[in-house]
């Protein structure tokens, strides 16, 4: 592994976005990995519609929640073409799905895997490496204060409840932490992304781990 | 470091920012010499309580996923 390494120098991570009073972190870990996906496979990096996932992954309840596993799994079994978050913007609420001609671009994922690597976090920096930014479920009730620094208490494995991007890890200090992506704007934590430690499961960051296939 | 953010329009409930200056003070205590530890205080999440934080902002279903297969290293045997 190397020391450090961040998807956003190699120019393939989108913004950090807001997702407002939305409960739709679901949908913005997807969509974010999907925007990943799409630029690693040599297309230009974009923003792609998270209202589009919001209204039309029929499993999953919009801005009142949902899963990531859902709508990967819609995504991928539907073979959805994603379209631009320009012409199918964010407005922060449920609306009705919007569909498009067949012969309207978009950008449509292979598959994705799932995996729990509790216990195996060099395993998942392995898989980062490989694969691409990382969708993760953690615990994320202490960060409604957070401000910046490395997170390494006051979060549990096992009672996962928002869905976030990891985009890097940094060992070359102590500890060694991950680099993860938020939905709550830049202004929050670290320019909108928190540092995890690394080891340890912390917030159970390492229990739900999806990546996406182009 | 950042600047106290202004409570959302027509909403002013200093009781949840009381309690969220005590928690920042609560979670800032615990491990103060620890490296690079991470830092509690305002931000734009102050004037919630953490009950309508929760239900605001962390609403992602968790799942059961199975676990990463790595490959299990096998000694090799003495060997020429």
């Amino acid at each position: 592994l190397p020391l450090r390494f961040d998807w956003r120098d190699k120019h393939v991570v989108t913004q950090v976005r807001n997702q407002q009073a939305c409960g739709g972190c679901w949908a913005f870990s997807v969509v974010a990995a999907a925007e990943s996906a799409r630029a690693r496979a040599g297309q230009p990096l974009e923003a792609l519609s998270v209202q589009q996932v919001i209204d039309c992954s029929y499993d999953n309840y919009g801005c009142s929640g949902g899963s990531t596993l859902s709508a990967l799994n819609w995504l991928s079994k539907m073979q959805v073409k994603l379209v631009s978050d320009l012409e199918y913007p964010f407005t922060a609420q449920n609306g009705l799905c919007r569909y498009f001609p067949a012969s309207h671009s978009g950008f449509s994922i292979k598959g994705y895997s799932a995996y729990n690597f509790s216990d195996q976090e060099d395993e998942m920096a392995k898989v980062l490496l490989t694969s691409g930014p990382l969708i993760v479920i953690v615990d994320a009730v202490s960060w409604q204060d957070y401000l910046g620094g490395i997170i390494q208490h006051h979060c549990s494995s096992g009672e996962a409840n928002h869905a976030v991007l990891v985009t890097g890890f940094d060992r070359t200090g102590s500890p060694p932490y991950w680099i993860v992506r938020n939905s709550w704007g830049s202004s929050w934590g670290v320019d909108g992304y928190a540092h995890v430690k690394m080891g340890g499961n912390v917030c159970g960051i390492a229990d739900s781990v999806s990546a996406v296939f182009v | 470091q950042t600047a106290t953010p202004t409570p959302p329009r027509g909403r002013h409930p200093p009781a949840a920012f009381r309690e969220s200056l005590n928690r920042h003070r609560y979670l800032n205590s615990l491990f103060p010499r620890e490296n690079s530890t991470a830092v509690y205080g305002i931000n734009q999440f102050s004037y919630l309580f953490p009950e309508e934080f929760k239900a605001i902002y962390l609403r992602s279903r968790a799942s059961r996923f199975p676990r990463y297969p790595a490959d299990v290293q096998k000694a090799i045997p003495n060997v020429s």
